[in-house]
């Protein structure tokens, strides 16, 4: 059964989706099977991909409720091993209809397990809060991985996440691991960056990866043409790291 | 009674704290009596002005609950005219424990009446989310400012923005009104800044202020600093179009 890692914030614009999207499209390129899913009614990892999100009948919320199939609502991708199960508004009804169903938080980790096995890794795309949709994710990963901006605020809502994830893991997922902290839209310019990436290292130690990623607008820019950055600027400094941290989380399986 | 202005994006990143922080101060500085609000669980406006709101014990939360009287929740600041009504955590408990009840989209509204006319605005900062917390502060306001960053992802979003606007419109507060679009993070060495600008002004028009905030990493700093920008770095690009924006805005309401 393949690998499922959630990729969850609850602070906004942390690179969450970027991180996702080419996590998982570096991945495919190194020949694992790779099935992106977005739990974000903003839908940003599908159309960051180049999926026309908003007019899609079938997305995650009818797969979710049963409605549809996983063959209709999964969309293939132009690149091989990569599939995506996209979002858009309508999962934002999600919250609503679950709301006082029994097993509401194990929703995703159900629908999940009848597909796992036909990926090597699947990542989960979070919106920016810890309501039911970030906990289903949670409950449904065996890791979760936590972008961080090189930013002020950026330390202020770790502590709330893990005290999510901690309590996640005493009540409805106790194999929920955690992925490691990535250091995003770092600014070598900056001593803000600086300081906030000595402040994570030294509280966190070895669960931050080595690998910081830059601040590169060509990360920006790539969602904009539906790509990838590892097919939109391949030399450039964001897709480099990308790369290299795709290639590190791959080590750490096998170690 | 004193306008209420409520800061949302439901995309995560783009601006609001920062925008509700730095406009607060200015209008502030311009002699006029401020109170900023904070409805986002994260605390990050508090925090951004130097309150320790991981270890208060009375919040907006207690507030809105009714166990707290509003002197002992609001917090005066270092700068005339300028007081805090702070958020942390437990305000995350706020959409669960208002679940069943009736009326709790008007919660903030009610409350927020009982102090309107000691204030000539108050700034009220959401969450990155379209929960009850958001649709409390759009249904309490008077206008609706919508701070949206000069990139790819913040164009998606802001149809689903408008649409949940429209419904608040509708259903909840006849008389809210788009204050308007303010774009944020412009960099100008970046072809994507300049094109999400030229799209938005062709849509919006007169809606989007006229005033751009630049990327400028000392807006990023102040925080950590606890002051506003006015304060911490007034020459710096940052805080010179936050000033006239504010400038701007007033001139609005004059109009
Ligand atoms: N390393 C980077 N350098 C420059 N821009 C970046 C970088 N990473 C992400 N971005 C841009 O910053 C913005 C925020 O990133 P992204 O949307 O991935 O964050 P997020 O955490 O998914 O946001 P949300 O909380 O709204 O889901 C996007 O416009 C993205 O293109
Ligand atoms: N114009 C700017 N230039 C540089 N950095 C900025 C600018 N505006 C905001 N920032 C920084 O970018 C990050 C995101 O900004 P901010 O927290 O204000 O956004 P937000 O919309 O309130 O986020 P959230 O959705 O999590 O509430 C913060 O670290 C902030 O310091
Ligand atoms: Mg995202
Ligand atoms: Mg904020």
């Amino acid at each position: 059964m393949g690998k499922i890692i959630a990729l969850a914030n609850q602070k906004g614009g942390v690179g969450k989706t970027t991180t996702a999207i080419n996590l998982a499209a570096y991945l495919a390129a190194e020949g694992k099977k790779t099935l992106l899913v977005d739990v974000d009614p903003q839908g940003n990892a599908g159309s960051g991909l180049g999926l026309d999100v908003m007019n899609l009948q079938e997305t995650v919320y009818q797969w979710l409720l049963g409605g549809q199939t996983f063959e209709t609502a999964m969309k293939k991708t132009r690149w091989e091993n990569l599939e995506v199960l996209p979002a858009n508004i309508d999962l934002a009804g999600f919250e609503i209809d679950m709301r006082d169903e029994d097993g509401r938080d194990y929703v995703l980790r159900r629908r999940l397990r009848e597909v796992a096995d036909r990926y090597d890794y699947i990542l989960i795309d979070c919106p920016p809060s810890l309501g039911l949709l970030t906990i289903n994710a949670l409950t449904a990963a065996d890791s979760v991985l936590i972008p961080m901006q090189c930013e002020y605020f950026a330390l202020e809502g770790l502590t709330q996440l893990l005290r999510i994830i901690k309590l996640v893991q005493n009540k409805l997922n106790p194999e929920l691991k955690l992925e490691g902290l990535l250091l995003t839209m770092f600014d070598s310019r900056t001593r803000l960056s600086t300081q906030v990436v000595a402040d994570v290292r030294e509280h966190f130690g070895k669960q931050v990866f080595e690998v910081v990623i830059p601040r590169n607008v060509k990360l920006s820019e790539a969602p904009s043409y539906g790509e990838p950055i590892g097919v939109y600027d391949p030399l450039s400094s964001g897709a480099l790291a990308y790369k290299k941290f795709a290639e590190d989380l791959l080590a750490r399986q096998r170690a």
